[in-house]
């Protein structure tokens, strides 16, 4: 555990309360992403099977338990108690060209072909492209309100530090794993757009508004 | 002999 590795995960867990709060205070779910929020649950869900079988820390399995319970509620409120404030109509991406080339990913390029590692492979690759069918709802939409975009800047946060984690364990530990490294420097690319338009705008009181 | 894959992250 390093300083980075520690703060992306809060930014991690930060993210996702945001997200609830949000719902629950505003009683509502519109603007976000319901695809993106039942991909995340596939992500934790395939990624953190491993509960069951190995034990790394209580820490570990504490957040584990957290991300779990988390993307579980968030779907719950979206899809069920404020199913009637679900957008819809704007959410209209096609996670099939998601689902697809990641799932044939993890099959041809893993660290071993066993369920479990497949299964793991598989959430890595679909955790980098998961907040696409977000990102696409904002730019259909051409804004997001500000609390959904911090949401969107903690959740960025977490794997853009988890790049300086893995650059910090490569030299002292000489740890690496090239599949989380690939999938992580993605999904932080992923973000930059956003970044630039929540530090030139929504940082300074603006509202996050695409140019037309 | 092949060590297995370490996941101790999250």
């Amino acid at each position: 555990m390093n300083v980075f590795r520690l703060a992306g995960d809060l930014a991690h867990v930060f993210a996702i309360i945001i997200l609830l709060l949000k719902i629950w205070k505003t009683r509502s779910c519109a603007g976000i992403s319901g695809k993106s929020q039942v991909l995340f649950a596939l992500v934790y869900l395939t990624r953190y099977l491993d509960l069951f079988t190995t034990y790394v820390s209580l820490y570990n399995s504490v957040m584990k338990v957290i991300f779990l319970a988390s993307s579980g509620a968030t779907v719950y409120l979206m899809y069920v108690k404020f199913k009637a404030t679900y957008d819809h109509n704007h959410d209209s991406f096609r996670v099939e060209f998601l689902l697809v080339p990641c799932v044939l990913l993890s099959l041809l390029i893993n660290h071993d072909f066993t369920v479990m590692e497949v299964l793991w492979t598989f959430s890595i690759y679909l955790e980098s492209v998961a907040i696409l069918p977000q990102l696409f709802m904002v730019s259909k939409t051409g804004e997001a309100e500000s609390i959904t975009s911090h949401y969107l800047f903690a959740l960025g946060s977490y794997r853009a530090l988890y790049l300086l984690n893995w650059i910090y364990r490569y030299f002292v530990e000489s740890h690496y794993d090239l599949i989380a490294i690939f999938a992580g420097v993605v999904q932080t690319i992923l973000y930059c757009d956003f970044f630039y338009l929540y530090i030139t705008k929504v940082l300074k009181g603006k509202r996050l508004q695409l140019p037309a | 002999c092949k060590e297995p894959h370490i996941k101790d992250e999250l």
